[in-house]
């Protein structure tokens, strides 16, 4: 573990007498090795590591009985200080019906996180509608269905000649007539270099002015992270992310990176497949975890 | 993507290896892979800049094995092709273009809608069967993936099929009991024929970073895999992982994916993925 491993480091160091700031230096090398193992950003472990290190070169690590674990502690309290800080809460609209709008690449969990996320809020005393906004893999709109009926939770369609912007009018004119007070848009996997398509989230967001709009992602995404989180906040704005599939052994370093460079929060996570398996995001266990 | 510069410099090497990082290639790769081309920049005497990017995709590529490894079709028939995964990465979509490019190369192809567990896999797998225009074979939802693994085969026999490519459900790696049931389909296929399944291929998404050593680690243990798909390689992440995989694991990358369309997967180049790296 990387405690392990920074205790073995300085004790190399102590052996040779009192520590000063260039041995903390070599010790720190294990924590970015340990951030970059865990497939957190480059630059966002280069940026972080500056941060850890005005922290680390401090008298209470340098004159520590147990440096190692004055650095963990440093380290910890600058993951969670980074990803922590908000609730994870959706922003419900002051006139019903809130409308959230699900995006992401292609496979991260939208459609099942769409409809986990329909059971969490009818849970907390909603009446949401799913709207199955994906016109173009094949079967997402029977997927959704599917779901929906699992969860005897209504699904709104129209198949898949009409375009997403006017399905998603449609959806929510829909939720007002039939008293649905949360509508959520899953809408179909799209690389965010695809022009068109991010295009196309832009218009629907234009035509319906969601309340939340979530990036999903994949807690086993690498470094290619930033650029993911950067476009899709770019163009559209986004309020919150989730990150899916935490109930592997990925390191989730892609957490680190889209707060660090979206700002934008982790609202929620999916710790398996079954549609109660989401969870508000915690910023302590989510640094345990990046850590090792 | 590397800058241009007149002479060989440390900032050179630190770009070299913050690409491969960025490349999800792992740091410790990355880093072993400057030691070496800086061995090699020594040896062979070179003194220009722009000469170091080409020698390192050469290294990377040496790496990789050299030879691109097909698909083993060229047994006699059924070929069964077994495709395993995480969930999300792409192989339901993946056994669409290679039944469509098997198909395309005059194969008959019939396809085991295995995955009896997600919402609407079958459906998802039977969409793609009618526009390539083969046969899948399917159970109920529910049902035991290994029986309709078995039926699949029969079906392929009877049918006199030359391939026959079985979809499974996503699993995560970690949860013992999910590899197991891919341990008793894999058991299933091996009574059935042999040499069956030819080709145990882990799809693997681009996207991935580190977590993809463990994934390849894990289904190779328990079913051990004959190659891997990339998929995904028409985004922006590099796939860089696969070169610890290759190295550790011994798996070679057999095909890409690079697009959600039929004709969207390729034999994998290992010249053209170092190159693509750097660019
Ligand atoms: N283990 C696990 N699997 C998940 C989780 N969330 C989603 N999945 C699975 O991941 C796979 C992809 O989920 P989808 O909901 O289809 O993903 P998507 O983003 O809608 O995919 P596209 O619409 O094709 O872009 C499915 O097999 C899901 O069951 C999670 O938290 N844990
Ligand atoms: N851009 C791009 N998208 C891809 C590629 N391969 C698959 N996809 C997309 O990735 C998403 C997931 O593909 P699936 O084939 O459902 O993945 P899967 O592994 O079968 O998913 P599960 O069965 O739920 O585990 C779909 O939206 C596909 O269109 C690819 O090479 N490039
Ligand atoms: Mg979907
Ligand atoms: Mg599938």
């Amino acid at each position: 573990s990387l405690a392990e491993r920074l205790q073995d480091a300085f004790k190399k160091l102590k052996s040779k007498g009192k520590l000063n700031e260039s041995d903390v230096d070599l010790a720190l090398k294990e924590v970015r090795r340990a951030l970059l193992s865990a497939d957190v950003n480059f630059q966002v472990v280069k940026d972080f590591m500056k941060r850890v290190r005005e922290r680390a070169v401090g008298h209470d690590v340098l004159d520590s009985l147990t440096p190692a674990q004055q650095v963990i502690k440093i380290v910890h309290d600058e993951l969670v200080g980074l990803m922590g800080g908000e609730e994870s809460k959706i922003n419900m609209a002051s006139k019903p019906p809130t409308v959230i709008m699900m995006v992401g690449l292609q496979g991260a969990g939208k459609t099942t996180t769409s409809a986990k996320l329909a059971r969490l809020l009818r849970k907390q005393g909603r009446k949401p509608l799913l709207v199955a906004g994906d016109i173009y893999r094949p079967a997402a709109i029977k997927q959704l269905e599917v779901l929906g009926s699992q969860l005897d939770m209504p699904v709104f369609s129209m198949g898949d000649k009409q375009r997403p912007p006017a399905i998603a009018r449609a959806a929510k004119e829909s939720a007002i007539n039939n008293g649905q007070d949360v509508v959520i848009i899953d809408t179909a996997g799209r690389l965010h270099i695809d022009e068109e398509l991010m295009e196309e989230l832009f218009a629907v967001k234009s035509e319906i002015k969601p309340d939340e709009i979530l990036l999903v992602v994949d807690a086993m995404t690498g470094q290619d992270a930033v650029n993911v989180a950067n476009t899709f906040n770019e163009r559209l704005e986004l309020d919150g992310v989730v990150l899916t599939k935490l109930d592997g052994d990925a390191r989730g370093g892609a957490a680190l990176s889209v707060k660090a460079v979206t700002g934008r929060p982790i609202k929620f996570v999916g710790i398996g497949e079954k549609l109660d398996a989401l969870e508000t995001f915690h910023p302590n266990r989510m640094a345990d975890r990046i850590l090792g | 993507l590397v800058k241009v510069r007149k002479n060989i410099d440390e900032s050179l090497y630190e770009e070299l290896e913050e690409i491969m990082i960025e490349a999800d290639m792992g740091a410790d790769i990355a880093i072993d892979l400057v030691e070496n081309l800086r061995g090699e920049v020594r040896q062979r005497k070179i003194k220009e800049a722009v000469e170091v990017t080409p020698l390192l995709q050469e290294l990377i590529q040496d790496v990789l094995g050299g030879e691109n490894q097909a698909l083993m079709l060229n047994v006699p028939g059924p070929v069964v092709v077994m495709v395993v995964g995480v969930n999300g990465v792409g192989k339901t979509t993946t056994i669409g273009k290679l039944a469509y490019m098997c198909k395309s190369q005059g194969q008959k192809v019939i396809i085991g809608a295995a995955d009896t567990f997600r919402a609407a896999a079958i459906e998802q797998l039977e969409i793609w069967g009618h526009r390539v225009g083969v046969d899948v074979i399917k159970h109920q939802h529910g049902a035991d993936p290994a029986a309709v693994a078995y039926d699949s085969l029969q079906a392929a026999k009877a049918r006199n099929a030359d391939v026959l490519i079985i979809d499974t459900a996503g699993r995560l790696h970690t949860k013992s009991n999910l590899m197991e049931e891919l341990k008793k389909i894999y058991r299933v296929l091996r009574r059935e024929i042999p040499e069956a399944p030819h080709e145990t291929l882990l799809v693997l998404d681009a996207t991935t970073g580190q977590n993809a050593i463990s994934q390849a680690k894990l289904f190779n243990e328990a079913i051990d895999l004959t190659g891997i798909v990339l998929t995904k390689l028409d985004g922006t992440a590099k796939g860089g992982v696969i070169i610890g995989i290759n190295e550790s694991l011994n798996i070679p990358v057999k095909l890409i994916g690079i697009g959600e369309g039929l004709d969207d997967l390729r034999v994998f180049d290992a010249g053209e993925f170092a190159a693509a790296l750097f660019t």
